[in-house]
């Protein structure tokens, strides 16, 4: 309903804004309740509950830290594909999946500093059919493509080739190291092309490739510090 | 929820009471996905001479409550505020149905003291 002033003040204070619509459905991913279980309210109740007097304390998790990732930071996100529901590309030549990757990143802030976007490809259980065999991905941007334009369409720029053994565990990709991404200062969205090509057995069923395409789960996690959020309280020296 | 802690004394020393704020009775449990709710607290209570030397005060404090136990009208107590404070993490869905881990330092309050 509508929100009272206070609770809106409180709201705009904390950063927070209520989603317009009804609450979401989406599941928790794990790496969230993961990293939201390792935070400070961990350490403190773990710290009060098991370390009596003489037992030592745990050391206190940094402040602006998230330790698990071992980045600077006080925001976590985890962003699902936007394309997710879009059909995999018909797949060209040997290659087995051309499917398109588009996350909406214009949540962020110009005062938050990214210091980690990762990208996860996670092939479900048809990953767990595919053959263990050097299979060779590679990512490259694919700016400027309007929507619905067939993707061979458009020069594209690869940002990464990668050969992986298997498609059984989720594969990362740390895209800041790739470079421009981390060099735009506040990009709007993220447009992704991602290619599979199989390692030695080409001729893999068809049937297969459809069904990664369809499985493929793929996630940005953001992580970004707003330095004004960190700053302590600096006493004037007198 | 917030009661407040019945006052133990006619002037009861400087201390945290205890403030749990429950995200549903704000209506937020529907986007803020954990935790449910958390023990803020609140500083309530007096900072008077001697009391105030016994509470975690600056000199400063400790001074002043001195020269307001010799002339009340001249100098005010010292107030009873938070000295020490705990962050607190919050997940939740953000507009774009992001799922949103967002971590808030000095949320808690620890200890309270005359300053």
């Amino acid at each position: 309903g509508t929100l009272s002033p206070q609770a809106s003040a409180l709201l705009q204070t904390l950063g927070l804004s209520p989603p317009p619509g009804p609450p979401p459905t989406r599941p928790v991913p794990s790496v969230m309740w993961r990293l939201f279980r390792r935070g400070p309210e961990a350490a403190e109740t773990q710290g009060s509950e098991s370390a009596g007097p003489e037992m030592p304390q745990e050391p206190q998790p940094l402040p602006c830290h998230v330790e698990e990732l071992g980045v600077p930071g006080n925001i976590v996100r985890h962003v699902l594909d936007g394309g997710a529901s879009a059909p995999p590309e018909p797949a060209l030549g040997s290659l087995c999946l051309e499917k398109p990757l588009f996350f909406n990143l214009s949540f962020l802030d110009p005062k938050e500093q990214l210091t980690l976007v990762r990208l996860e490809l996670n092939f479900g259980a048809p990953g767990n059919l595919a053959p263990a065999q050097d299979w060779e991905l590679s990512l490259s941007y694919a700016q400027g493509r309007l929507w619905g334009q067939p993707l061979y369409w458009h020069h594209r720029e690869v940002l990464l080739r990668r050969t992986v053994p298997t498609l059984h565990d989720p594969l990362y990709f740390d895209m800041l190291a790739l470079g421009r991404l981390g060099n735009s200062t506040f990009p709007q969205n993220l447009s992704l092309v991602l290619e599979m090509l199989p390692g030695r057995d080409s001729d893999l069923p068809r049937g297969l490739c459809t069904k990664l395409g369809h499985s493929l789960e793929a996630s940005l996690l953001v992580v970004t510090l707003d330095p004004q959020l960190c700053q302590p309280t600096s006493r004037k020296r007198r | 929820a917030t009661y407040l802690a019945p006052l133990d004394s006619p002037d009861p020393p400087c201390k945290a009471r205890r403030l749990y704020i429950n995200f549903r009775e704000v209506g937020w449990h529907n986007w803020i996905i954990a935790p449910r709710g958390f023990m803020a607290n609140y500083c309530q209570g007096h900072c008077f001479f001697p009391t105030a030397t016994k509470i975690s005060s600056l000199n400063h404090a400790v001074m002043q409550s001195l020269m307001h136990s010799v002339a009340p009208a001249t100098t005010p107590p010292p107030c009873c505020v938070p000295v020490k404070l705990s962050p607190i993490s919050v997940l939740f869905y953000d507009n774009s149905d992001n799922v949103v881990l967002r971590h808030y330092e000095d949320m808690v309050v620890d200890e309270c003291g005359c300053r």
